[in-house]
C-alpha cells in the first residue's frame, strides 16, 4: 500500500514515502506468524539543490552528492544526473515463523525499515 | 551473498534472508510457545520504544548474544505412547530427538536450554529425581549431563550448551537424550508431558557492524 505515485509533475524533495508490506499479499502469510506485515518504506523525490544541502536536523549530504547537483544544475550531463534519494538510516524488523521442521522461529533482521532518506 | 543467477526472484529473496526454501504450509498448527511470543514482543517496535533500546544481536530476555531463536519440539513425542511400557519396579524411561538440521553451519549457539514438563499418574506423587544422557543406543547409555529433582506439572529448565551442544562450534544434526525417572518416597511414576529445546544462536552475517555517522 503506498503512497498515490506522483506521475506528472515534480516528484517533490528526497523523502521517506510510505509502503506497507503485507504478508498475506506476498503468499508468507501461511508460515510467517508475526507481524502480519510491517512499514518498509522507501525513497523518492529529486535531490536537486538546494534540497540536497540539508539543513539542522537532517542527515548530512556527502560532499560528492552536493557536488554532484552543483555539476548538474551548472553543466546537466546525459547518464550522470543529479544524486540519488536513497535510505539513509534504517531499522530492523523481527519475525516469528513456522519452519518446515514445524520448529517457531524468531529471527532478527537488520535494515529492513527505512526511517529517513538521504541524497548520495 | 548474490544468489545464483538461475533463482527465480522469491527463492533468491529467500536466501539473502537466510532461508534456503520458503516454508510449506504449516505441517501442524501447533500453538506458538508463550516463551516465543515473550521475546517477539520484546523485540517489537514499539515495546522497545518504551524501555531501554535493544542491542543489537543480543537477546536480553535470555542475556545471550543472538540473532535467531528456535523452539525444537521433542520429534518423538507425537509418536511416542502415552503409557510407555516400563520394566519392573521402575518409572519409564523416554528417548527425546530434537531435529537442528534446519540450523546453518555459520551459526553459533549460545543457549539451548532444554525444557521438560513430568506428570503426574496419581494426585499423591511428591515428584521424583530426573536424570538426563546423552543417547548413545538402546543397551548403552551415553554420559548423564545432569541429574535434578523434578516435581510434577513443573516446567524444568536445563543449559546444554557445552555438554549435548559444543559452543563456537556448528550445532549437531540431531540431539538425542535419554531421560530416565527415578521415583521419589511414593513410588508413583509420571509420564512426560513436555519436551522441547530452546535454541539461540548467532549468525554473524545478519550482525551490521558499527556504523559511523559523518
Amino acid at each position: 500500500h503506498t503512497e498515490p505515485r506522483v506521475e506528472v509533475g515534480p516528484v517533490g524533495t528526497c523523502r521517506t514515502r510510505r509502503l506497507h508490506v503485507s504478508f498475506r499479499e506476498v503468499g508468507w502469510h501461511r508460515w510467517v506468524i508475526a507481524p502480519r506485515g510491517f512499514l518498509a518504506n522507501f525513497c523518492q523525490g529529486t535531490c536537486a539543490l538546494p534540497e540536497t544541502l540539508r539543513g539542522p536536523g537532517g542527515p548530512p549530504a556527502l560532499n560528492h552528492a552536493v557536488l554532484r547537483a552543483l555539476m548538474h544544475a551548472a553543466a546537466p550531463t546525459p547518464g550522470a544526473g543529479s544524486p540519488c534519494c536513497v535510505p539513509e538510516r534504517l531499522s530492523p524488523i523481527s519475525v516469528l515463523f513456522f519452519d518446515n521442521s514445524d520448529n517457531v522461529v524468531l529471527r532478527h533482521y537488520e535494515d529492513m525499515v527505512v526511517d529517513e532518506c538521504g541524497c548520495r | 551473498a548474490p544468489a545464483p543467477a538461475s533463482m527465480g526472484p522469491a527463492a533468491a529473496l529467500l536466501q539473502v534472508l537466510g532461508l534456503p526454501e520458503a516454508p510449506r504450509s504449516v505441517p501442524t498448527h501447533r500453538p506458538v510457545p508463550p516463551v516465543m511470543w515473550r521475546l517477539f514482543r520484546r523485540r517489537d517496535p514499539q515495546e522497545a520504544r518504551v524501555g531501554r533500546p535493544l542491542r543489537p544481536c543480543h537477546v536480553e530476555e535470555l542475556g545471550v548474544a543472538g540473532n535467531i531463536v528456535r523452539h525444537i519440539p521433542d520429534s518423538g513425542l507425537s509418536s511416542r505412547p502415552a503409557q510407555p511400557a516400563r520394566t519392573s519396579g521402575l518409572c519409564p524411561e523416554w528417548t527425546v530427538v530434537f531435529d537442528l538440521s534446519n540450523v546453518e553451519p555459520t551459526e553459533r549457539p549460545t543457549r539451548a536450554r532444554l525444557e521438560l514438563r513430568l506428570e503426574a499418574e496419581s494426585e499423591d506423587t511428591g515428584g521424583w529425581e530426573l536424570s538426563v544422557a546423552l543417547w548413545a543406543d538402546a543397551e548403552h547409555p551415553g554420559p548423564e549431563l545432569l541429574r535434578v529433582p523434578a516435581p510434577p506439572g513443573v516446567l524444568l529448565r536445563a543449559d546444554l550448551l557445552g555438554t549435548a551442544v559444543a559452543a563456537n562450534a556448528s550445532v549437531p544434526c540431531t540431539v538425542r537424550l535419554a531421560l530416565s525417572l527415578h521415583p521419589g518416597a511414593t513410588a508413583a511414576c509420571g509420564r512426560l508431558a513436555e519436551a522441547s529445546l530452546l535454541l539461540v544462536t548467532l549468525d554473524p552475517r545478519l550482525c551490521p557492524l558499527p556504523r559511523l555517522r559523518r
